[in-house]
């Protein structure tokens, strides 16, 4: 489940015999690299670095470890520390919020998500919040329909607070409601503002924030902005069927506190898997 | 004072994380630090420079270079035989509709006739989403049935363009990961049909080192002719602008900078470095 660089850097490690100070700088330098290149901060990747060489050469290898079996520990150690469990789904009545960045995938995964839970029992809602858009509500509502769910939308309506307000007047036979907003990024307030508007209406049991696996070094201001806008609650890293690796996910998961709970992996329904930490450690290091 | 590799040394290495904390992807950052010390070992440094001033404009110097390959958009739709044909391609999500409705309004307001072909024939609210910009804008919209093959509907609405003589038809294209070899396939066939005057690949300035991946995947797949980079008022530090070009030569017609029509800004070596190097 290693990914090549890491056992290209685990390969001269096993040469090496024992945790030497040279081969462990040339082992996190390869770590290192291979963390930049998957998007990680670059300053988180820094920090990264230093511990797992302090750990590799300070710590004492567990009795029977080899050298590199060590340092591979240390390294995955310290990467599931910072990736942490995948979040918790429960099976129950819920309001759910999604947020994001434009384009980062938050109404195909909204749909997707409904599937997910009507798939499991619940009577699942699709809400489409997102007024500004062209085409968002088709976009939404043709999701819904093909897929048997039902949707509540407002074509008309100017007012996003107000769509939402109507939305949980009429859809209060749903045990899930999933409400979709529009894209917005940190530097819009009066979107920013907006949002936590329909956060106070709403008052979500989670609320999600749909990641581009793609998004580079402003993860974590984006991040930022909407945790401090409505408090993240849950993290959905979309489009890992390309190249991309996600390295943004890990400062979203340390500035919000908050677990990633699905992966999107393509436009179809069914495209959305519960978030799996070794695979994406794995995917990450390259 | 002669600059040795010691003092060099540092330098560079925070530099190259400046480069790449603005989302300038790490083989290019890596590489610019390489062209750098080549060219300032042995330099000599007037008393009163740091290093770091001299690193910086040895490093405006490379952007120079980098940026050498240019579009004029105007100049090529004012020059190219009528009706043109402007397809846009790229992954799911980057701008690519948002951007025709922005180049269609430029158009028009330079008194050139835009129609807009609905080449996306997959995705949900595709066509809605088209339609609603050309009612906006008061253009024709070219569109089939859902799931209908796009090189016909572009390959229509080139006829279409020609009988009634418009001059530019910009296609859109429904978004794919270039990791998808039948879209990919799909791609290649729209392009082969329809032979377009430009091929314009639309990524996201805020995309980090995939955008070089995907870039690249794309060129050598289907050819692209110049880049668009979207969603540069999302704080997008213009890294992304550099890799990209350094790594397929080829121009950046326009920066996306939001949502409204007139977020289009042509490219300009001096605004990219007012706006990303301050
Ligand atoms: N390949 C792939 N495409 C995806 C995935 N998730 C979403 N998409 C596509 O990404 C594009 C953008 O998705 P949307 O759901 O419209 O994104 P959005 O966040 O709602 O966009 P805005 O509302 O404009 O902010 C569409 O083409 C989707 O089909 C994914 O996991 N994989
Ligand atoms: N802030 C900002 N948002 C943009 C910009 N360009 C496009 N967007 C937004 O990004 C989202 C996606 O835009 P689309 O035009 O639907 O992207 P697309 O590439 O056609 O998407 P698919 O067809 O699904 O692949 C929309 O919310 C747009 O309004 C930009 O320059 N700045
Ligand atoms: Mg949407
Ligand atoms: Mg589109």
């Amino acid at each position: 489940k290693l990914g090549k660089s890491l056992r290209e850097a685990i390969r001269k490690l096993a040469r090496s015999g024992r945790v030497d100070e040279a081969v462990v700088n040339e082992v996190v330098r390869d770590i290192q690299r291979a963390l930049l290149q998957s998007d990680v901060n670059v300053k988180q990747v820094m920090e990264l670095s230093k511990r797992i060489k302090e750990r590799a050469l300070k710590e004492e290898p567990l009795k029977g470890m080899t050298a590199r079996e060590h340092v591979l520990r240390v390294i995955y150690q310290e990467l599931v520390n910072l990736i942490g469990k995948p979040a918790q789904i429960e099976l129950k009545p819920q309001k759910i919020l999604m947020v994001g960045l434009q384009g980062s995938g938050k109404t195909t995964t909204t749909a997707k998500l409904a599937r997910y839970f009507q798939k499991r029992g619940l009577r699942t809602a699709v809400i489409c919040a997102d007024n500004f858009r062209p085409g968002a509500y088709e976009q939404l509502k043709q999701l819904a329909e093909t897929h048997g769910i039902p949707f509540y939308g407002e074509k008309n309506e100017k007012n996003a607070v107000k769509i939402v307000k109507n939305a949980l007047e009429n859809m209060k036979e749903y045990e899930v409601k999933i409400i979709d907003t529009a894209g917005r990024h940190a530097l819009e307030e009066e979107l920013i503002e907006e949002l936590k508007n329909i956060n106070k209406v709403v008052n979500p049991d989670h609320k999600f924030l749909v990641l581009d696996a793609a998004i580079g070094q402003l993860a974590k201001e984006q991040a930022e902005a909407f945790h401090k806008a409505v408090g993240i609650t849950g993290i959905i890293v979309t489009k890992l069927d390309g190249t991309a690796k996600g390295g943004g996910a890990l400062s979203a998961i340390s500035v919000t506190g908050a677990p990633v709970a699905f992966v999107g992996t393509g436009e179809r329904i069914d495209d959305l898997e519960r978030f799996d930490p070794d695979s994406f450690i794995s995917r990450l290091l390259g | 004072i002669s600059l040795d590799d010691s003092s060099l040394r540092d330098t560079l290495w925070e530099f190259q994380i400046e480069l790449m904390e603005c989302d300038v992807a790490l083989p290019v950052a890596e590489r610019i630090s390489e062209v750098l010390r080549e060219r300032l070992i042995g330099k000599k440094r007037k008393i009163g420079t740091s290093v770091e001033e001299i690193v910086r404009e040895a490093f405006r110097e490379i952007v120079d270079e980098i940026f050498i390959h240019s579009l004029d958009f105007d100049e090529f739709i004012e020059k190219t035989e009528k009706p043109i044909l402007l397809v846009f391609i790229g992954v799911n999500g980057t701008g690519k509709t948002t951007t025709i409705a922005k180049i269609a309004k430029r158009l028009l307001d330079n008194d050139y006739t835009p129609i807009l072909a609905s080449g996306d024939t997959f995705r949900a609210g595709a066509e809605e989403q088209l339609r609603e910009h050309a009612e906006r804008l008061g253009i024709r919209v070219i569109a089939h049935r859902y799931g209908a093959d796009p090189a016909a509907v572009i390959y229509d609405a080139v006829a279409h363009a020609r009988a009634r003589k418009a001059d530019v038809v910009l296609a859109d294209t429904s978004g794919r990961m270039h990791t998808n070899v039948n879209l990919m396939d799909q791609l290649r066939k729209i392009c082969r049909v329809n032979t377009p005057d430009l091929v314009i690949f639309v990524d996201e300035a805020i995309a980090g080192n995939d955008a070089v991946e995907r870039a690249m995947r794309f060129e050598r797949e289907v050819g692209i002719d110049a880049h668009i980079l979207t969603k540069v008022d999302a704080d997008a530090k213009g890294g992304t602008a550099l890799s990209v070009v350094y790594e397929t030569k080829k121009p950046i017609a326009f920066f996306g900078t939001g949502q409204r029509y007139e977020d289009l800004k042509k490219f300009s070596k001096d605004w990219f470095l007012k706006q990303f190097l301050g």
